[in-house]
């Protein structure tokens, strides 16, 4: 049975879709079976790995809607091992049309059981926001993954998204739980990077993972040729942080 | 009558918020009377301006919910001549409360005319969604301000955006027109940030500001000490290119 692990945190920017596709990458490189959902009306996910988010039919959105089965829209990427549920324009207006809809918060974690025997992973990509498409992604979950940049304005959204998860497992998925944080875009020339971890760690002890991923433009870089790091540029520090968290990853489990 | 102007980009962590604060800051110091709306729960605004989320009220949620008239909202700022209408914790519910209420999108446009003649600029933050909270932004403001982070994954959404503000100025508010892309952390380092600038200026050259904003860390240790960054560091070079702006602001109006 695969385990599902939502990479969320509603402060934007923070490197959500940038940890998906790239602990996506190396899972799948470690010969494990993995799925990426783009649940992010935005599709950097989607665009990130090489398709046209305005082309690709059906996408998460037919499948959230019930008018398309999840098997139906998983894309193989050139990534052996890791395949792509994608996203699209039309995401954009599920968070309103959901909310009327019966079991609103349930319709991802439906899809995913209907694959799920096939992946040892599923991983997904959240958008910055705590509305419905998050719940659902959350409510799909065994557990999150939240990055958290090494910026000031990042560390104050931790304490209100732990306490979300806190009422997602509550109300909606008992299993839930923090995985952990994923320090991110770490500059070791500014004294600000380490006053965030730091701060991070005081709190968070328990949860913090101990790879922590270095500024690095390559990793900026790799989406623009549809690819993730591991195949744009292996040898990059940011490749190797993601390599070893993949690694941290499978020890836990 | 006040230029009401909204910050906005559904991409995250491309520098609104630091563009709301610093923007907001060097227009007060010409001597304008600034106000600035925190529309996002996040309330990084309101943080970075030196206050706590969870104590402020009433906040715009307050407001929003037609609980409290904006002026009872209003808080001055260190900066003489940028007030702040605060962004609290409950804001986060705003969106789907609002979903069924009558005029759901109007609701910011009516209560800034409450106090539309005691300012020159209203500078409104956007969550980084394009969900309720940034239409009634929209459609409160006369125009856009649009933060363009310079990477590849942030160019993928200013399509979008443009689209969804011509939706607006034909549905909820005719006079909407995009005041300009303003090009942010721009990084002389790396060849990706000249590409990025390039594209933005071929496919909107009408659009693009003179001025663009560094990647500068002085920015973003700003808002710890809360304050602008014309009271952290006048002379660093993020604040010089936040000065430029409101003087391009100013001369263009
Ligand atoms: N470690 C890193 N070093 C340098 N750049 C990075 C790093 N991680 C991510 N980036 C870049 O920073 C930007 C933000 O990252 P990303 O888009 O992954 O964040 P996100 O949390 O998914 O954003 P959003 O909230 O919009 O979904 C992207 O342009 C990405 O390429
Ligand atoms: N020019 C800059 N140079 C360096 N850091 C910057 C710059 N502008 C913003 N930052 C930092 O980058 C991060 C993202 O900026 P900011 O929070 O203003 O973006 P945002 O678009 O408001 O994010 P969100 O989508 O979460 O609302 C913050 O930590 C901020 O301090
Ligand atoms: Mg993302
Ligand atoms: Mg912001």
């Amino acid at each position: 049975m695969a385990r599902t692990y939502a990479v969320a945190n509603q402060k934007g920017g923070v490197g959500k879709t940038t940890t998906a596709i790239n602990l996506g990458a190396y899972l799948a490189a470690s010969g494990r079976k993995v799925l990426l959902v783009d649940m992010d009306p935005q599709a950097n996910a989607t665009s990130g790995l090489g398709f046209d988010k305005a082309e690709v039919s059906p996408s998460i959105y037919e499948v959230l809607m019930g008018q398309a089965k999840l098997a139906e829209a998983i894309l193989l990427t050139n990534r052996v091992g890791l395949d792509l549920a994608p996203s699209s324009i039309g995401l954009a207006g599920a968070e309103v049309e959901m909310v009327s809809l019966m079991a609103r918060e349930q319709r991802l974690r439906r899809a995913l059981q209907t694959i799920a025997n096939r992946y040892d992973y599923i991983l997904v990509d959240c958008p910055p926001s705590l509305g419905l498409l998050t719940l659902n992604s959350l409510t799909a979950a065994d557990g999150v993954i939240i990055p958290v940049q090494c910026e000031y304005l990042a560390l104050e959204g931790v304490g209100q998204l732990v306490s979300t998860v806190n009422l997602v497992r509550d109300n909606l998925n008992s299993r839930l739980r923090i995985v952990g944080l994923l320090m991110t875009m770490y500059d070791s020339r500014t004294n600000l990077s380490q006053q965030v971890v730091d701060e991070v760690c005081n709190h968070f002890p328990q949860l913090i993972f101990r790879s922590i991923v270095p500024r690095s433009v390559r990793l900026s870089e790799a989406p623009s040729y549809g690819k993730s790091i591991l195949d744009y540029d292996p040898a990059s520090k940011g490749a190797q942080a993601y390599k070893s968290l993949a690694d941290e990853l499978i020890t836990r489990d």
